[in-house]
């Protein structure tokens, strides 16, 4: 296994997640 | 870099481990009549100044010690419990003068601040939460994170204290529909709380908006795993656990620590090492401390062991001393040393 098993890596994940989910 | 699979760590390390890496700096005996049952490092201001001091725990009794010149060590405040034992002390970062303790028989049903008044510098203390207490962590700025209750009715709570650890602000976060068992900060993104629940899974939190983020399953090898810190690099999360349930396997030995590198916006997790017992060490976690890349853990054959997370080889065993096997260890918080520590009161501190 590998990163590549991963999926898509995003830097700004903290901030992508928080404007996703329900407030 | 791509990150390859799991190595595993700690077999065989006998001749890799370096007994010096530890060295004796001062110990000193708590005198009770109770079972010693945790030890920490904190910052205790007198008289205007800060000092390094530890706070023991015994069943019925914590007590905060401060340094004097020659390595000794003093008793200045002792808090008595005569009602419900102390499980274990609860540090926060970022307060001075204030202690907090979970009690309970075997699970917690409160958490409780200890103080010192300031006129007569007598010891009191104050009741915070109180309940089916699953878990409970001190949190950078200030804030004490719990979780109340189990399931639907489950509660997860943020106490904010004022700087001189009086006046308080709370705040909830939203609950998972499984039982949170673990709490861990996320270095590198200051809002983020991680925890770990009963189902194995691991929640992410947003502790500004309270929002639950993501939850990621990870591997059902391990159940009950317990994390003990948290780290966010190149839009990855690596978090160490460890395994109090693991079974020993032929392959492995017996998993003691284990970093599993998360990727958030995926929810897809892989372990990059497992931190195993060196060859001709038996037994199983009793119970274990994370500090930077440092992991140390008291083992059910009384050793403790540690490993270096970067090195990934265990680097430092303590065999029982005196006959009396480790029942405690905690790395200091207040400088790189290791306190250990016995059921008979007996604290070591080793620098590391």
């Amino acid at each position: 296994c590998s990163t590549a098993d991963l999926g898509p890596i995003s830097l700004n994940w903290f901030e992508e997640l928080s404007s996703e989910a329900p407030p | 870099h791509s990150i390859e699979q799991t190595d595993v760590a700690g077999l065989p390390a006998q001749d890799t481990w370096n007994p010096s890496s530890l060295q004796l700096v001062s110990k000193f005996k708590n005198p009770s009549s109770s079972c010693s049952v945790d030890v920490s490092a904190m910052w205790w201001d007198r008289a205007g100044a800060q000092e390094p001091c530890i706070v023991t725990a015994c069943e019925d009794v914590v007590s905060l010690w401060k340094p004097l010149d020659t390595l000794q060590w003093e008793k200045v405040h002792t808090w008595h419990f005569t009602e419900v034992p102390v499980l274990q002390i609860v540090p926060v970062p970022d307060v001075y003068n204030l202690i907090c303790v979970a009690l309970g028989n075997l699970e917690i049903r409160e958490i409780r601040a200890l103080l010192c008044s300031s006129g007569d510098e007598s010891e009191k203390q104050v009741l915070l939460k109180s309940g089916n207490i699953k878990a409970v962590l001190g949190l950078t700025k200030r804030r004490l994170v719990s979780s109340i209750g189990t399931f639907c009715s489950q509660q997860v709570q943020i106490m904010t204290f004022a700087e001189d650890g009086g006046s308080k602000d709370e705040q909830l976060l939203m609950p998972p529909d499984e039982t949170v068992m673990t709490f861990a900060e996320v270095q590198g993104i200051q809002d983020a709380l991680l925890g770990t629940t009963t189902v194995n899974n691991i929640v992410i939190w947003n502790l500004k908006t309270g929002q639950l983020l993501k939850k990621v399953h990870i591997d059902d090898s391990y159940q009950a795993s317990v994390c003990h810190r948290a780290y966010s690099e190149m839009g990855l999360l690596f978090v160490v656990l460890s395994h109090p349930c693991a079974k020993e396997s032929q392959a492995f030995g017996s998993p003691v620590f284990q970093l599993l590198v998360i990727n958030p916006k995926t929810a897809q997790s892989v372990g990059v090492l497992l931190c195993c017992l060196p060859e001709g060490q038996a037994g199983r976690l009793l119970e274990g401390d994370v500090k930077d890349h440092v992991a140390a853990a008291v083992l059910t054959s009384g050793t403790i062991a540690v490993w270096d997370l970067t090195l990934g080889h265990c680097i430092a065993l303590l065999p029982p001393v005196s006959n009396q096997n480790w029942s405690l260890v905690k790395w200091s918080v207040t400088d790189s040393h290791l306190l250990a520590g016995q059921k008979d009161g007996n604290i070591f501190i080793y620098r590391y």
